[in-house]
């Protein structure tokens, strides 16, 4: 069964996907 | 019919921070069983199954293709439910009963939000939709 995402803020994206983004 | 789950590619190592997680390594295909707009999504990873952060995936169908839904610059207003301190520099620092406008909605959980003359990052996870219109 699915528990509860966690309740604590997730990562920011990786260093990869910044640089993608930018 | 059988449920066909949307596959992604990781991007980026990860390592879980608690029991509900799993680790992550570059290149892994991951299968999404739930996504969550806190960030968190659900999936599976051969035989292990947790939540994993958004932001480390990458759609294995057309990764150019963005995902997240286009900036409202008018803004949404919302209430902050937990304080947040900054931790980069693009991120913003609320206390708790702030009332602020989202602006744009990214699948990573780390929405843009507007309070005053400042924008920013913020944990999506700590806001919750305000009822009225501004």
């Amino acid at each position: 069964s699915i528990k509860l995402p966690p309740q604590n803020p997730p990562p920011r994206p990786p260093a990869e996907m910044r640089r993608k983004r930018a | 019919g059988p449920i066909i789950l949307e596959s992604y590619r990781v991007i980026s190592d990860y390592s879980k921070t608690s029991k509900y997680e799993i680790n992550l390594l570059t290149g892994d295909l991951v299968e999404i069983v739930e996504k969550s707009p806190n960030g968190w999504w659900f999936c599976q990873c051969d035989t292990k199954r947790g939540w994993v952060p958004a932001s480390y995936l990458e759609p294995l169908d057309g990764p150019e293709e963005p995902e997240d839904a286009d900036p409202n610059y008018a803004g949404e207003l919302y209430i902050t439910t937990q304080a947040y301190k900054a931790a980069q520099d693009d991120e913003l620092t609320l206390e708790t009963g702030e009332t602020i406008e989202v602006i744009h909605k990214l699948l990573d959980g780390w929405w843009v939000v507007r309070k005053g003359e400042e924008t920013g990052h913020f944990p999506s996870m700590f806001l919750h939709k305000t009822g009225e219109k501004k």
